[in-house]
């Protein structure tokens, strides 16, 4: 059975750069 | 282009958390993922608000407008309408709860704007 890692299912959000 | 939904959102699939416990994501609660950054090294939890819904460039897909972290970061995102997102204190939500109930049997409420998504970031950065 395969085992995911948690922060996989949650986006990785990287703040672009702001204008 | 919309990101395709991956497997670990099937009802039943099995997620280790950072302290190395076994949940089912059906099982997974807020605490969990905020326990889990916690005791990461790397990664940190921030809330991103969601700010918009429009339409993508394919009939089953969305943009979704993000305001991430204490800065409020504008972020957009193209998903499929059944990408579920992990709602602080209320859990998966998604564009579209009857097609991710229907593709994945994971129980969704409806995502709307004004609700508060965990997301990730790294640790230091600023």
């Amino acid at each position: 059975v395969p085992v995911f890692p948690w922060h996989s299912l949650v986006p990785f959000l990287a703040p672009t750069q702001s204008d | 282009s919309p990101v395709a939904l991956p497997p670990f959102f099937m009802r039943g699939s099995i997620i280790q958390l950072a302290d190395g416990e076994l949940k089912r994501v059906e099982d997974l609660k807020t605490e969990d993922f905020i326990h889990s950054a916690e005791i990461s090294s790397e990664l940190k939890i921030d809330s991103s608000t969601v700010e918009r819904i429009d339409d993508g460039q394919t009939p089953n897909a969305v943009v979704i407008q993000f305001a991430v972290g204490e800065l409020k970061a504008q972020v957009c995102v193209e998903v499929l309408l059944e990408y579920p997102f992990f709602v602080f204190g209320q859990g998966w939500s998604s564009c579209s709860p009857d097609r991710t109930t229907r593709l994945f049997e994971l129980s969704c409420a409806k995502l709307c704007v004004g609700d508060v998504c965990v997301s990730l970031t790294l640790r230091g950065l600023r």
